[in-house]
């Protein structure tokens, strides 16, 4: 299972 | 943080630092769109409310403190500074950003990956910056004779989308669970944008003569 999108990119 | 990232990211600030060398330097915002400086701000707004309730790391913040503040200090520039607002092409920048934005944000509500109210400003966030570009892509088309400096910040924004997408691959092959196929997909749309100005950019460069976009 993927995450959905961690967010931690700018 | 892999080195395509970082060098990302570093190309991105270098981007800006060398718009705002040519906007202070030269007193001048020739040839550079203030839609697409504007556009740039409402992206960083959208993206970066999360510095309000989630914190990654410093150098996220910072950098995401840094965006906003050079891209405020861009459009200031362009619509009130006392010099530079009269050097601004106003005649050559006429595309009508609105439907970008409107656009952007049909899409966000349409395809997004939870339907809330900061989930959809970001995704709106994303559609938005992979567009974002096109008001300046239009406008070099008509300015003629593109100097040095506008047409290098161009060239380091597609440079840096170019190191996010090598970023992605890098951390795809050796994270686990990571998978962000919305930020994929325009961020691949974004770079393909620049194609045609990065062929003129690199057959002037090579010719050694100015850039011209035909």
């Amino acid at each position: 299972v993927h995450h959905t999108h961690a967010k931690d990119e700018l | 943080m892999n080195v395509f990232r970082l060098a990302g990211d570093l190309t991105h600030l270098l981007s800006l630092v060398v718009l705002l060398l040519k906007i202070v330097a030269t007193k001048s915002c020739r040839g550079v769109s203030a839609k697409t400086q504007e556009l740039y701000a409402i992206v960083f707004v959208t993206r970066y409310l999360d510095l309000l309730f989630s914190f990654v790391s410093l150098y996220n913040s910072v950098m995401k403190v840094v965006f906003l503040g050079s891209a405020f200090s861009i459009v200031y520039f362009m619509r009130y500074h006392k010099v530079v607002r009269h050097t601004y092409d106003r005649e050559l920048d006429t595309f009508r950003s609105s439907f970008l934005v409107a656009g952007s944000m049909v899409l966000a509500l349409l395809i997004n990956s939870k339907y809330t109210f900061f989930e959809v400003l970001w995704t709106f966030s994303i559609y938005l910056e992979a567009v974002a570009i096109l008001p300046q892509l239009v406008m070099l088309q008509r300015t003629g004779n593109i100097d040095n400096l506008t047409g290098n910040y161009v060239f380091l924004l597609g440079m840096y989308r170019g190191l996010y997408i090598l970023n992605w691959i890098y951390r795809y092959s050796t994270e686990r669970r990571y998978w962000q196929m919305i930020v994929w997909v325009s961020g691949i749309i974004q770079t393909a944008l620049y194609a045609d100005f990065f062929y003129y950019y690199l057959k002037c460069w090579n010719e050694n003569r100015t850039l011209v976009i035909p």
